[in-house]
């Protein structure tokens, strides 16, 4: 284990929601664009660097996110560890095969509330399916709730040449639920004629929460 | 990085001192991501009149610093000058990688002083 950090880095990690400081840039991992680009778009200092980004005089409202919409003060990029779960029989109809993703969120504090949950997924399709435009429709459920009654997010996909998004909060979890620990989702990618199957390559999720403890009620300009 | 105070220990009236905090200092160089640092700044400096009074453009005065730079100013005791301190701060964001390999972009309030006023 790393040494402590010492006491006034530690008491600074602390004011800082963090526990202890992270053990550094894995390897296998770059920075998504999506999260440079809200990094730009959100540091006022950076914004002073380019202020054609940001227009003069405006101040990003504090616990906000502008770019998506929604209140919150700390944004996820969590990699999908993907698991694939069942091949069905090439005859049967369900015969692409479905998947199981883990996302670790483990890091997120209880205190902390979804207010936007976007799943990102990359398909590389077997054969023709990458080339030609199709329909498919894209299922996602809870690994908790599979089996009990159809899918709560079912979405038409026209295309997977193009990441496919789907937002989770509302369907597949529930706007008041709290963050678990991990989130299990399985998922299924059906071709609504007899089309190929896509693959699943890549998976994503990118989660806004609102930590209240770090927002300070906006203060009353003086009368 | 601090700007050094220029005459005097208090180095003239109240006013925001350039203060950059580099993560690298700090040894958080190896998770943050971006940015590299972050001008925070401090405030220094002498709250007797007229510095306690209003500038042009600056944070509103309160009340009861102007009177006990006053009273300080008619007969200084125990009470001392009021306190050169942030008046008007303005938020970061550091975007890093978590211990779950999750990107993370976290946005702070509050910590880089735009400006400084005697309280």
């Amino acid at each position: 284990r790393r040494p402590a950090a010492p006491r006034p880095a530690a008491s600074l990690l602390q004011a800082l929601g963090l526990h202890d400081s992270p053990r550094g840039a894995p390897k296998s991992r770059s920075v998504p664009p999506i999260m440079w680009r809200l990094f730009r778009r959100r540091d006022p200092q950076e914004a002073r660097l380019s202020p054609r980004r940001t227009p003069p005089g405006a101040t990003p409202r504090p616990c906000h996110v502008e770019e998506l919409g929604v209140a919150g003060n700390i944004v996820r990029h969590v990699p999908g560890r993907g698991v694939r779960a069942r091949t069905a029989e090439p005859s049967a109809p369900e015969r692409c095969p479905t998947w199981t993703l883990l996302f670790d969120l483990s890091s997120v504090e209880p205190a902390e509330l979804p207010s936007r949950a976007r799943l990102e997924l990359r398909f590389a399709g077997e054969g023709a399916a990458a080339e030609t435009d199709g329909s498919w429709e894209l299922s996602v459920a809870q690994a908790g709730d599979v089996g009990a009654g159809p899918a709560p997010l079912r979405q038409a996909v026209a295309s997977l040449r193009a990441p496919v998004r789907a937002e989770l909060l509302g369907a597949a979890w529930a706007h008041n639920a709290s963050v678990p620990r991990s989130l299990r989702l399985v998922l299924a990618l059906r071709p609504r004629a007899a089309g190929p199957c896509g693959h699943l390559a890549e998976a994503s999720l990118l989660l806004v929460t609102l930590d209240p403890r770090l927002c300070h009620p906006l203060a009353r300009p003086r009368r | 990085e601090a700007q050094p105070s220029v005459g005097g220990s208090h180095g003239g009236s109240c006013r925001a001192r350039r203060l950059y905090v580099s993560f690298r200092e700090v040894g958080w160089h190896h998770w943050v991501i971006a940015p590299r640092g972050f001008l925070a700044n401090y405030c220094q400096g002498q709250c007797s009149l007229p510095a306690t009074l209003p500038g042009p453009g600056g944070p509103p005065a309160l009340n009861h610093a102007v009177l006990r730079a006053l009273m300080h100013s008619a007969a200084p005791g125990p009470a001392g000058l009021p306190c050169c301190v942030p008046a008007r701060l303005s938020p970061i964001s550091v975007l890093f990688f978590d211990n779950s390999d999750n990107v993370v972009l976290r946005h702070y309030e509050d910590m880089v002083v735009d400006e400084c006023g005697c309280r």
